[in-house]
């Protein structure tokens, strides 16, 4: 579980090794994995998925984002960790099998590639995007604020020098438009789950606004079975409720965006851990980390499975 | 790449809306250069704030006379972040 011959998944990695093991999953598993590019980012770095298909056209399908705040690096080994899983467990597991035979999954690592190559090489502390803002000395959209729901409205700011800031127009940043153009163009997903870090909470719809969504109870109940399944490996208690009563108003964000538009199925978790270490979270808490997510997500992907509206 | 020597992360014990806003004048302020890494939200949560070495002070002056309840969640970020270092290095070297 913890490696193959050329990976380390208890270690984080540079975004070029990132892309390149999902090369390696692809290559390694060609019925069942496909990298595709879907953008580039403002730097011009290639923005990949996996995809994950046993075959069938325009099947219903699972949104899985990581990385769209780039110091959340659990996040990103989470999600490479779990492409690995889902190849695994493939006729391994009758849950991921069943899933993967009525619908397809695609794995967006790192979805805000620019903020984690600066994670790496200049602070290891940025959020956002490294997109240009005119007029301002201050770099950097916050991509989860520049989703078209609700765009710049409460717990958002006009201010570019903000860490959520919202950017001149929703999908300004051309890593989120990437991510909304592909979404659209499919025209068949179901679910959305955008990985974050940290707080230990699993978080739905809607963040914008107080008011209920209309699927409230039932993603609050799928919610709860998710959070139930990710704690029974090894204790780790999860937060559930919508976005904005459970941490804080927050417009413009992804889950929000996907929901508004027909992806009724729309999560956010936000990992490990509870602030003890925050963003910094060591190494040695990767794999545990990542187990325990799997069990939250498979339960969800088995709701959706069970639930394709 | 950037260095944090020094600097420390506060966690700051948000209780009624009151201390929000006591608190939402430090995260207006210019001055002290904090980095949020939660938002101040009038639900009780916690608020995590990266406070750098030159405004250590200051900021538990503020905090102090604000009546704000504060903790050190990390109080050697520098050293966090070299131990992440190190086992980058050593992952690539295996």
């Amino acid at each position: 579980e913890r490696s193959n011959n050329t990976f380390n998944y208890g270690a984080y990695h540079t975004l070029e090794t990132i892309y390149q093991e999902m090369d390696n999953i692809a290559t390694d598993f060609p019925d069942l994995a496909s990298r595709v590019k879907i953008g580039q980012s403002f730097e011009n770095r290639p923005m990949y998925v996996l995809k994950f298909s046993t075959g069938g056209e325009q099947r219903p399908a699972i949104w899985l984002n990581a990385g769209i705040h780039s110091r959340e690096w659990i996040s990103q080994a989470t999600a490479i960790w779990t492409a690995r899983k889902i190849v695994s467990d493939y006729g391994e597991d009758p849950a991921v099998t069943s899933i993967l035979e009525k619908v397809d999954i695609f794995l967006l690592p790192v979805a805000n590639p620019d903020g984690y190559v600066y994670t790496h090489t200049q602070n290891r502390l940025w959020r956002k995007t490294r997109s240009l803002n005119p007029g301002s000395r201050c770099v950097g959209t916050d991509p989860n604020r520049n989703w078209n729901a609700s765009f710049a409205g409460e717990g958002a700011s006009d201010n570019p020098c903000s860490e959520v800031y919202h950017g001149p127009h929703a999908n300004s940043e051309v890593e989120v438009k990437s991510v909304v153009d592909f979404i659209q163009k499919h025209g068949n997903f179901r679910c959305f789950i955008d990985l974050h870090s940290y707080s230990q909470l699993l978080m739905y719809p809607y963040g914008y606004t107080v008011k209920k969504a209309p699927d409230a109870e039932e993603l609050d109940d799928v919610a709860r079975h998710a959070a139930a399944a990710l704690a029974s490996l090894s204790g780790t208690k999860y937060q559930v409720g919508p976005t904005c009563t459970t941490v804080y108003p927050a417009s413009g964000s992804s889950i929000d965006w996907a929901y508004d538009n027909g992806i009724k199925y729309a999560f956010t978790f936000e990992l490990r851990d509870t602030g003890h270490y925050g963003f910094l979270l060591p190494a040695n808490q990767i794999i545990p980390t990542a187990e325990e997510t799997w069990l939250g997500l498979k339960t969800i992907m088995e709701h959706v499975r069970d639930n394709l509206y | 790449r950037e260095k944090f020597f020094g600097d420390q992360v506060f966690r700051i014990n948000v209780r009624n809306g009151d201390e929000v806003s006591k608190l939402t004048q430090l995260v207006n302020s210019d001055n002290f250069k904090l980095n949020f890494w939660s938002s101040p939200s009038t639900l009780g949560r916690p608020v995590d704030v990266l406070v750098p070495s030159i405004s250590l002070q200051p900021v538990k002056s503020f905090l102090k006379s604000q009546g704000l309840e504060y903790s050190v969640t990390i109080d050697d970020l520098q050293a966090l972040l070299d131990n992440e270092d190190e086992e980058m290095q050593y992952n690539e070297g295996q």
